[in-house]
């Protein structure tokens, strides 16, 4: 059954929420098997960096304006580390 | 406002840039005008002054590109990634790249080159990423700031003055007499002949040269390497360290200063440490390590004290049996007491005073003597 859009559209915010936490936020190559486990510790204390950093509602949680923000333009300098 | 790890700034006050290309989507003069105006900006809050070359390698090379354009981060099409730019240093450092997919206009309608070019042009001088959403230097890129309202937050300006201090007093007013700066003594004793180390070790591909309260920091992508307070990057390591080598199969590195040892994970210190040495089976006799070297194929590390060494492995995280054995006998050639040794692509370099002997493990043999500082290319 082809998936139903929204699982799909899930997907697709996993894998920019990913690269997003690689690209900016130190979140090292090691951590992708936890990504897709949104609740796993380390990956909701990224989550939380990330929005205490750009100024958004600090949930932990993947939520609309977290994944609105990822989408917009920006610098290709990362927020965190080297 | 943040700046770069290890805090890179430009240690003179007058900076050259070059424009080394153009987009299509703006007038040449309307690039060089914008370019001007950016880092007027910085200029006007700084002692900074800056000037325009047009050819050969300024400290801030300003380049449109698309795609992969040779620094292995690529630019991403149109959107999400704007521009990206390098901290304070040579080469590629400092410089300044802007992806050309985008559509770069003099006002809001598009990407306002301006405002990214004065964000980019903070991160040549130094300044890393914002929290403030109101600075400059805030990551996101704001689609509702044209041209006009281009300028920099407080926060951009604590920042940036926190890296050179204000700009000079207005010439009506009595200027004091200033210091002559001294020299930074890396760039001074980087060179010196007699040059030695306390400890040497790699870190992520990069090799660290730690000396006093210093260290150099050699990478592959630059000739001359940087210097830094060690405490720039970690401010609890000591000073005068003894001993440095790198697990890379733990991605740690392991500081030992007299009889304790601290543990960095990048710029990162290990919670835990330090740990006495002793925790790693040496005997009570052994006070201090003179140098240390991680065998990646072996995984075992080598430890060297006085004229014996002892060997730890590192899967089983426990010292081998039939230790201490002497150095000389099983490294021949190295028979001088050891400042600092670290690995490199299968061959071990040991240093002692300022020189360096560079031993092929599978061989037993020295098959080079050199300088300690010939990897600063002098």
């Amino acid at each position: 059954y082809p998936l139903d859009r929204s699982a799909r559209d899930e997907d697709s915010n996993m894998d920019l929420l990913q690269d997003y936490l690689e690209k900016y936020y130190d979140l090292g190559k090691e951590m992708r098997q936890y990504v897709r486990r949104k609740d796993s510790g380390p990956i909701v204390k990224k989550i939380q960096e990330m929005q205490k950093f750009l100024g958004l509602k600090v949930t932990g949680k993947l939520d609309s304006d977290t994944v609105e923000v990822m989408h917009k333009s920006r610098c290709g300098v990362p927020d965190v580390g080297h | 406002f943040t700046t770069f790890p290890g805090m890179p700034k430009w240690s003179k006050t007058h900076l050259t840039y070059r424009i080394v290309n153009y987009t299509q989507d703006l007038p040449r003069d309307a690039v060089d005008s914008d370019v001007e105006k950016a880092l007027k900006i910085w200029e006007e809050v700084t002692p900074l002054t800056f000037s325009r070359i047009y050819e050969g390698e300024a400290d801030i090379m300003i380049t449109f590109a698309v795609r992969e354009h040779g620094d292995f981060f690529p630019f991403d099409g149109p959107g999400k990634v704007l521009a990206h730019a390098y901290p304070p240093g040579p080469g590629m450092n400092g410089d300044a790249h802007f992806d050309d997919d985008e559509h770069w206009t003099k006002d809001a309608s598009g990407i306002n080159f301006l405002l990214v070019a004065a964000h980019e042009l903070g991160h040549s001088l130094g300044l890393y990423h914002s929290t403030n959403t109101e600075a400059l230097m805030y990551p996101l890129y704001n689609t509702l700031k044209g041209p006009a309202r281009v300028r920099l937050s407080q926060d951009d300006v604590t920042g940036i003055q926190s890296l050179y201090g204000p700009p000079p007093a207005s010439p009506d007013s009595p200027v004091e007499p200033s210091e002559p700066e001294p020299p930074a003594p890396g760039t001074l004793a980087m060179c010196d002949p007699a040059l030695s180390f306390d400890a040497i070790s790699t870190l992520r591909g990069e090799i660290l040269f730690f000396k006093d309260r210093y260290f150099w920091r050699k990478t592959f992508r630059t000739l001359v390497p940087e210097f830094h307070p060690i405490s720039s990057f970690w401010p609890s390591l000591p000073s005068g360290i003894d001993a440095a080598y790198e697990v890379t199969s733990r991605d740690s590195v392991f500081i030992f200063k007299g009889n304790k040892f601290w543990a960095i994970r990048g710029n990162e210190e290990q919670a835990g440490y330090p740990r006495g040495i002793h925790t790693l089976g040496f005997p009570p006799t052994v006070r201090k390590i003179d140098a240390a070297i991680f065998d990646k194929e072996k995984q075992k590390t080598y430890f060297f004290v006085e004229d014996k060494y002892w060997r730890f492995d590192e899967k089983r995280q426990s010292m081998e049996p039939g230790y201490p054995k002497q150095i000389a006998e099983d490294f021949p050639g190295i028979d001088s007491k050891l400042d600092a040794a670290f690995e490199s692509f299968g061959f071990f370099y040991f240093f002692s005073g300022s020189s360096q002997f560079e031993f092929d493990p599978n061989a037993k043999k020295v098959t080079h003597v050199l300088k300690s500082n010939s990897w600063f290319n002098c």
